[in-house]
Order: C-alpha cells, then sequence, then structure tokens
C-alpha cells in the first residue's frame, strides 16, 4: 500500500487526497488552515494543521517511508518552492509540484519537484480543443506526430459499412475500435455496419486527423 | 472561423483565451482587472476591461454571432452565476462555466450552463492516478466498464512476442498498437516483438486492466 503526503488543501490539493485515499493509498494531508484541513478529515488516512515551512514541525512527522509528495500551497509561491526543496531533503522519491507560472515551475523543478502541474492551465487547453473541435469526445496525444481521438459517427454514416467509408486511404487514419451502446468491438473489419452514434477510436497523424475531423462537419 | 467570449482571465480563463485563439478562432477576452486584459492581449483577438456583471454594457458588445462563452470568474461565485444566466439570455449556442464546488456546480447548469467544469479537480484525480500506476502514461474512459491506456513494455517483456505474452488469455485485454521509437504499429500481430520501452495502448475492462497493471509492477 503506497503512503503519500500531500502539503496544501485548495482545490487541487484536496482532491489529489481524497483521489489517492479512494485508490487505496494511506494519505497524510496538511494544511495551516483548520477548516482546510477538517473538512478533508472524513477522506484520508490523517490530516494534520500544521505549516508547512516549519521545517522542525514537518521533519518531527517522519515522512522517510512515504511514496511521494504533493505540493499544492496554490498562491503561496515562496512557501511551495521552499516546501518542495523541504521534501527533497528528506528524501522524498517522488515529488509533485503545483506551479501558477512558468518562472515558479522551473524554481520547482530546480529545487527537487520530479513533476511540475498546471491544472488551470492544462484544462484550457483542453476546453479550448473541445469547444473547437466538439465531434471529439476525448483525446490521446501519443506523440508529437500522432493522436488517438474518440469521436462520434454521424448521420452521414449510418448504415454504411468501414470499407465503404474506406477512412484509410480517403485520410490515411485507422479505426480502432467501434462502441455500439455498451458492446465493443477492439477488432474492427471493412465490413462493420456504422451507427449514428456509434462511437470510434481513430489513430492517424495530427494533419489527417485534423482534415477527418473537418469532414465530419 | 468560430467566435468566442472568455470572460475572467484567471490561470484558466488566460489558458482557455489564448488556446482558442491559437487555434485559429476569434476570441474577446475580457476582466475587471487591467492587469489581467494587459497580459492577455496580444495573444487574443480583441481584450476587454469590463465588469462582466454589468448588463448594460456587456449587451453593448453584441455577442449574438459568438459560437460560445466561457465564464472563468474563478472565486467569484455570486458574479459567475449571474454572468452565466446573462450568457444564456444574450443566447449564447454552448457555455462553459467553472466552478469551484458542487453546489455552485448546480447552480450554474440550472441558469444555462451547457458543461461546468472542475479543472483543479479533475487535475487532481489524474495526478492521483498517475502517482498509483505510474507505468500508465494517459488513459481514456471509454465507458463506465471499459478503458483504454498508455502504458511502457517493461524489462521482462523485453524480446518476447505478443503470442508469448498472450495477454488476451491471461488477462482478457487487447493490444491495440505499439510504438517503437517514432515508429506505430496500428494492427499488431502475435508474431510481433515487443522490447522493453515500446509503448503499448491496450484496452479492456477496469478490473482487467488493473489485473494487468499490477502484474507489471
Ligand atoms: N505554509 C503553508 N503550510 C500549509 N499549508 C499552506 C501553506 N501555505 C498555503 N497553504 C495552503 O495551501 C492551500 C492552497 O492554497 P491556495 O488556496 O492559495 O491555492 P489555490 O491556487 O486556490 O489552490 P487550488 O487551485 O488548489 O484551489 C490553502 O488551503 C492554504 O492554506
Ligand atoms: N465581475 C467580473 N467581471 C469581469 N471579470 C471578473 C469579474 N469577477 C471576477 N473577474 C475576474 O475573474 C478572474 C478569475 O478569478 P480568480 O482569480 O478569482 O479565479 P481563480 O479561481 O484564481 O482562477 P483560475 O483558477 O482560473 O486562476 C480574475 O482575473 C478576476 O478579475
Amino acid at each position: 500500500m503506497k503512503k503519500f503526503v500531500v502539503i496544501g488543501l485548495g482545490k487541487f490539493g484536496a482532491s489529489v487526497s481524497a483521489s489517492l485515499f479512494e485508490l487505496g493509498c494511506e494519505v497524510l494531508a496538511i494544511d495551516r488552515n483548520k477548516d482546510k484541513v477538517e473538512l478533508i478529515m472524513d477522506r484520508v488516512t490523517q490530516a494534520v494543521r500544521l505549516d508547512a515551512t516549519d521545517e522542525v514541525a514537518v521533519k518531527q512527522l517522519d515522512l522517510s517511508g512515504f511514496d511521494g509528495a504533493v505540493v499544492a500551497m496554490g498562491e503561496n509561491i515562496a512557501g511551495s518552492i521552499f516546501v518542495t526543496l523541504l521534501m527533497k531533503e528528506i528524501g522524498l522519491p517522488m515529488i509533485v509540484a503545483k506551479a501558477s507560472n512558468n518562472l515558479q515551475a522551473k524554481v520547482l523543478s530546480k529545487v527537487g519537484a520530479d513533476r511540475v502541474v498546471f491544472p488551470e492551465k492544462d484544462m484550457g487547453t483542453r476546453i479550448a480543443k473541445s469547444l473547437v473541435f466538439p465531434g471529439i469526445l476525448d483525446y490521446l496525444d501519443l506523440s508529437p506526430e500522432y493522436m488517438i481521438i474518440g469521436v462520434r459517427a454521424t448521420k452521414d454514416m449510418d448504415g454504411k459499412s468501414l470499407a465503404d467509408m474506406d477512412f484509410r486511404n480517403r485520410y490515411g487514419v485507422n479505426v480502432l475500435l467501434v462502441r455500439k451502446g455498451e458492446e465493443i468491438n477492439a477488432t474492427p473489419r471493412g465490413s462493420d455496419i456504422i451507427n449514428a452514434g456509434d462511437f470510434m477510436i481513430i489513430i492517424g497523424k495530427r494533419k489527417q486527423i485534423e482534415t477527418f475531423r473537418k469532414e465530419m462537419e
């Protein structure tokens, strides 16, 4: 069972804490604000009110057996840098830190963060893409060149077979999977018939996916 | 070319604005804080300093031709509810609103938000999963029952063929794709040899993916 410490219980820190706990981990949640500590205490192993920049108090917690730390102290930029450094000194093997801006992100990496995250910025990009490409339900960036997208079959596709639509030759993209309602077909064949509303997972180079998507509108 | 208005230029709103603009859309970015407006003005079509709860001023902007609105006013909970309602009255066809908590989310939906987002909460869940399942590089939730994951082949797998490893019978999961460096194979066969570090896209029911993943550790 993995053990994690989460410092800073804003929206992001609280979510990481509760999610880790739900996934079966031991979670020590820390915040200097008593209300934040009380809000999370039923959803983690242990919640402690503490100023994480108080080095003596933090070292008394004995975090040496922990698998990782998440530093989510939001607007307390100097504090998050200092606490990240402290987690590195204590020897935490994995440190994730939330950053508010690029400059802070660089410093966090320098002082020991293994991974720096920008929740609002990343979600902003995802939302923008979903607004511009409404047919795309989700996507996986496979590499700088390839991506996988999930799309719903349109009315024009209703009743046609994959061979009829010939995506491979028309757009250079491959259909990896088709889901009809709850039924999943992970080995789609040319003879398979597509109906409007079916969910398809498609892979291709970005430009190809882009062309495919434009034609779908 | 699509047109969007983004109200509230915190980290999330600024990211949505800049991303939409980079994707080729016309973007009107609004904030009551002059500094926020100046920070974004080179990265959007037009940036306006305005209190979005000033109904008269907002209606003078003539947003009727726009494709959607993103309401990202962060901690101004009452304001974000009011502005969402205003966008609905004006007739914006797609309204995305950022919420800080579930109660606010319910109200936002009631007053017209087509989609309510929780950037920090969603990212918190993603980060938690990446900490607990470090082998899983990314994932797509296909349905309540199925998921697709991206994983790196481990040293034990080095030099074995997909038939040797027989994931389908051992775990009930299918390998959809194998990427070796830049080369992508979207139609993997039993005879294909896997090397440590190869990237594989695997689909299966959640329990099956979970079992597979545990064995990989
Ligand atoms: N020195 C500290 N010790 C412990 N907790 C701290 C310290 N400094 C800040 N925090 C806590 O970090 C939490 C997150 O900070 P804040 O609310 O500024 O961030 P935020 O950017 O709004 O966060 P989020 O985006 O996660 O909601 C707060 O609950 C705050 O009390
Ligand atoms: N009535 C209003 N009219 C225009 N802008 C507003 C109004 N109320 C708040 N805003 C703007 O919304 C922006 C986002 O708000 P705030 O910084 O409270 O949110 P946040 O939760 O920290 O945002 P984020 O998570 O996106 O960084 C601020 O720049 C603020 O000036």
